[in-house]
């Protein structure tokens, strides 16, 4: 049996959203040397069945969106990023040592449902 | 928000959030470094996060530690050879458990090079403190010579390998009891130049600086996928 397509509009799909982390905002740039903020996105959007293959999805998000069609009890595919970059800190800790770490998986560069 | 903001820090290896007294100067290795990353990070060129190009080494944490120690002053006369004694001390304890040490590099900024143009030449030693300082010794009893050399012109910054001493004292802190370094005058047999001689050591004396530069990697951070290929 064919399932129905809910009613999507292309704006409300699952895509990565501009997200400025400024450290000022939450306080840090007491310690924070450099940057002053960095460009972090965030992903939001809907995964309707409908849309899940051409919205940079996993298999297994075709398949959980596919059982909440059978079953609307199981949750719907989420918008979650699927590209992630790093960014590099340089900051002062609490003995005022100056330090520089990269972190991973600090920007979300695209977003999928997964 | 407390709850979630401590759990960050703790994942940027911080045990509260840090309130520094004073912005440090930012050294330009570090600087270098950054500017690199970010640079790359616009460009979207793919890079190894835990390979320091610019040092040559793996890691992911790049920490300068500020010398904690303090000068030495002898309550009997100088020997007339010696410029200057001091005590050198970092604080290991940021490193957590979990990361590997892959570099430590003393840094010892003797001053700009005109100081010393037409000074006498210098002679370094370092050794490592054996017992722990006590109250009416005049100074630390020395361990280990780790280097003795000439300081020739033009000085400026000299750099020291002190990894396997770095090493030894993150996995036993008690061991570490500092560094003593000591810099020598070498031919002060010449009494005429000695108010020159004053002269250098009291200029060095105000513009010694040591920091220690110590790259760690944290191995959950740093992915075996993620190695350079040889």
């Amino acid at each position: 049996e064919a399932v129905l397509a809910p009613k999507t509009s292309c704006g409300s799909l699952c895509h990565h959203h501009q997200l400025f982390i400024n450290f000022q905002d939450l306080g840090w740039h007491k310690w924070i040397i450099a940057p002053k903020g960095f460009m972090a996105n965030y992903c939001h959007g809907d995964c309707p069945f409908s849309m899940t293959t051409s919205l940079n999805s996993s298999n297994y998000a075709f398949m959980q969106a596919l059982m909440h069609a059978v079953d609307p009890e199981i949750p719907q595919a989420v918008c979650i990023p699927t590209k992630l970059s790093p960014i590099s800190m340089l900051y002062q800790d609490n003995d005022d040592n100056v330090i520089l770490r990269h972190y991973e998986d600090m920007v979300v560069d695209e977003c999928g449902c997964g | 928000f407390q709850f979630q903001e401590h759990v960050f820090l703790q994942f940027l290896g911080l045990d509260k959030v840090p309130s520094p007294q004073k912005f440090q100067p930012v050294p330009s290795v570090l600087k270098k470094i950054f500017r690199d990353q970010e640079a790359a990070a616009t460009s979207g060129d793919s890079q190894d996060l835990c390979y320091i190009k610019d040092l040559g080494t793996r890691g992911n944490i790049l920490r300068l530690l500020l010398d904690q120690g303090l000068f030495l002053y002898s309550e009997k006369l100088p020997q007339a050879s010696s410029c200057l004694q001091k005590q050198l001390y970092f604080n290991l304890s940021a490193i957590q458990d979990k990361e590997q040490l892959t570099m430590a590099q003393l840094g010892l900024d003797l001053g700009p090079n005109t100081y010393y143009k037409q000074g006498p030449e210098l002679e370094l030693a370092l050794s490592l403190v054996q017992e722990p300082h006590v109250w009416g010794q005049s100074i630390p009893k020395p361990g280990k010579m780790l280097v003795l050399q000439s300081v020739p012109w033009p000085q400026g910054v000299v750099h020291f390998n002190l990894l396997d001493v770095a090493k030894d004292w993150n996995s036993n802190p008690q061991k570490n009891l500092g560094l003593l370094l000591e810099i020598l005058v070498k031919g002060t047999r010449d009494w005429g130049v000695n108010f020159q001689l004053q002269d250098t050591c009291a200029r060095l004396r105000q513009s010694l600086h040591a920091s220690l530069l110590v790259v760690s990697l944290n191995p959950e951070q740093c992915h075996p996928s993620s190695r350079r290929r040889r």
